[in-house]
């Protein structure tokens, strides 16, 4: 391994990152989770920790640019240089550049996740049958709207599950119009356009008005790339056009004919001799983990190293399985040391944990009396913090409550309150089930709601309404249930299920106009499949396993952490 | 009787990659990444051969140090990679 000059590193070792802006070629909470996947390569074995940041200056920037991309190192087109990191400092030191002339995948071609449909965005599978045909790319066979779409299983004619393909029809990323879809036609300058355009912009994305009117309104969006569009040339975006003529001989496919390089490109009309239009096919692509990871090896202090087999060996190679070579490790602890301290506890198997069906309240060793339901703890050997992941997390009367199975604790509001309980559910909510999904306390009528599975409670001090049907709020069937509940004003609560959410008039009892709407197109920077949310001491709160992402009121996120020590405080 | 065809190259129209000889290819890429030009201590600039130059490259890539522009030499400079530059300057 080999260091930069002056063993340049950082000062600290909890590091910022900011990515700024996402690449049309993938799903951007797939190129979220590349990212914070190649940040845990270095993570894994140094002392080091990498925070997020949504705004401001972080130490590691990270962009996507094309050819002259605003540094000295412009890229190179298609192939060739892929990235490049510059070593720690302030300013322009730390950040890494990603090629967007690239083809950028996972490494083994282009990686479609679905919106929509019935598969909570899984990826598209290929190739899928429709109706007894095979199909290798989504299709908008079947559909009189023009969307694309895919199977997520290898039959869709048997297991029914499909979702819709990136496309600027369903919706665009970036700009100023918060995902919307793209408006067809649109006008821009007093012309107007019937797809998406480079036009007006020098960086070469493609983007669209999501009205009808960009000069009027100056709403906009970058437009997704299809997983059939070619990279490059002079029709990005565009699909191959096949059969195309070319020097007067027609193809079928894919060829190099033409070029020196070997490339093989297609036309995106007819005929290539009268249009000239063209692009690169897409292929296996460049795995933005892989790549991603060298140059935040650079970003910390890396130099590249000569040694084939090692990360920072300056040469792509996709390797299935990733594991970071002893080489790599040496380097990055020769400036860090080594990981300290020891390892975030591992899940507990759920046998320590008493399950319902042995907490029978006739067993249990607690006071019984109405007049006081909720306040004697029911084993305190069971200890929330070996709790790995708490069913819901919730604000009633101001403190925080932890709920699972069959048991609850709640943390005073008051400041160096210690954490009290368990408590057993069933004492106090006796009609609730043991698995409780989310929960919310009306801020009006300071009514309780429970969500469990496909099913709610509503609780008013003792008396209780329920169970009754999601369906009954106005929620579709296909919410099996509700993860998460979050107070917006005084009225509505934001009901989360999926990658989705919903407004709740709570007066109306009735789901708002204009839902479900993408978590990730309202709250950025937080997992899209966090299964609590709850809104405490201002700030929002997102739960993934044993982690929380803090959002600020600007829906910032400001913090990242760990349930157990920051809010159990264990 | 089978004549070769010979391969006929156009110019593509918004086509970013530069069709380059091999020997274009090599000094592009010996200077890019950091071999060819080396600043001396003494801060002036001075020109490393070509030969030399590519017995670096060949050593940094765990190629045979033949000093000359050879088919495995060419085709690791093809190969894609990291824009950072492996000699420092």
């Amino acid at each position: 391994y080999k260091t930069f000059d002056g063993d340049l590193k950082w000062d600290h070792n909890d590091i910022t990152y900011r990515i700024i802006n996402y690449s049309p070629d993938m799903e951007s909470s797939l190129i979220d989770d590349a990212f914070a996947r190649a940040f845990k390569v270095w993570s894994d074995v140094t002392p080091l920790t990498f925070t997020r940041l949504l705004d401001g200056t972080a130490d590691i920037m990270i962009s996507f640019g094309k050819l002259d991309h605003g540094d000295p190192y412009p890229f190179d087109g298609k192939d060739g240089l892929l990235a490049h990191a510059y070593p720690p400092g302030e300013g322009l030191q730390g950040d890494a550049h990603f090629d967007d002339d690239e083809h950028w995948t996972l490494g083994t071609g282009t990686v479609v996740k679905t919106r929509y449909g019935n598969a909570d965005g899984a990826l598209c599978h290929f190739p899928f049958i429709f109706e007894g045909k095979s199909y290798t790319t989504c299709t908008t066979e079947g559909r009189t709207d023009n969307l694309p779409w895919c199977g997520t299983t290898a039959d869709y004619d048997k297991d029914k599950k499909y979702g819709f393909c990136p496309s600027e029809l369903l919706y665009t990323f970036g700009g100023n119009a918060g995902g919307a879809e793209c408006v067809f036609p649109f006008v821009f300058q007093g012309k107007e356009y019937d797809s998406c355009t480079t036009e007006g912009r020098s960086d070469g994305y493609r983007w669209c008005a999501t009205t009808d009117n960009f000069d009027r309104d100056v709403k906009y969006g970058f437009c997704p790339s299809r997983e059939t569009a070619v990279i490059g040339g002079n029709s990005e975006g565009e699909p191959c056009h096949f059969p195309f003529v070319f020097q007067g001989k027609s193809y079928d496919s894919c060829t190099s004919e033409g070029r020196g390089d070997g490339k093989l490109w297609c036309s995106t009309t007819d005929d290539y001799d009268d249009d000239q239009k063209w692009g690169f096919c897409p292929d296996q692509g460049y795995s933005l983990f892989l790549v991603a990871a060298h140059e935040f090896g650079h970003a910390l202090g890396l130099d590249h190293s000569s040694i084939r087999e090692a990360l920072m060996y300056p040469m792509y190679s996709y390797v299935e399985d990733f594991s970071l070579h002893e080489d790599d490790v040496e380097g990055i602890q020769y400036l860090y040391g080594r990981k300290t301290g020891p390892d975030p506890t591992p899940p507990q198997p759920t046998t320590d944990y008493p399950d319902t069906d042995d907490t029978d309240a006739t067993e249990e060793p607690e006071p019984t009396e109405p007049s006081t339901p909720t306040t004697t703890p029911v084993d305190p050997t069971i200890d929330a913090c070996k709790v790995p992941k708490f069913d819901t997390i919730t604000v009633i009367e101001g403190e925080l409550h932890f709920f699972k199975d069959g048991h609850y604790w709640k943390m005073p509001s008051k400041q160096n309150g210690e954490l009290m309980g368990p408590f057993s559910i069933s004492k106090r909510w006796p009609h609730l089930p043991a698995v409780i999904d989310s929960a919310f306390e009306d801020l009006l009528t300071k009514k309780m709601y429970f969500f469990s599975g496909p099913q709610f409670w509503v609780y008013t001090g003792q008396n209780v309404h329920g169970p009754r049907s999601l369906e009954k709020l106005g929620l579709p069937s296909s919410v099996q249930k509700v993860e998460g509940a979050l107070q917006r004003g005084k009225g509505k609560v934001l009901l989360f299920s999926g990658e989705n959410f919903w407004r709740l008039d709570v007066k109306a009892q009735k789901i708002d106009r204009g839902y479900p709407r993408y978590t990730d197109s309202v709250f950025g920077g937080v997992p899209n499949d966090a299964h609590d949310v709850f809104q405490y001491k201002g700030h929002i709160y997102f739960c993934r396993d044993r982690f929380y992402w803090r959002m600020n009121s600007r829906r910032q996120v400001d913090r990242v952490g760990y349930v157990k020590y920051d809010l159990l405080k264990c | 009787w089978s004549i070769p065809l010979k391969p006929i190259f156009v110019t593509f129209p918004g086509d970013t990659i530069k069709q380059m000889t091999d020997m274009e290819l090599a000094e592009d890429y010996l200077k890019k990444f950091g071999y060819m030009q080396t600043l001396q201590r003494s801060g002036f600039q001075s020109m490393v051969s070509t030969e030399k130059a590519l017995k670096r490259m060949q050593r940094q890539m765990g190629l045979e140090e033949t000093g000359q522009l050879d088919q495995p030499t060419l085709d690791a400079m093809r190969r894609p990679r990291c824009g950072v530059p492996d000699v420092a300057n």
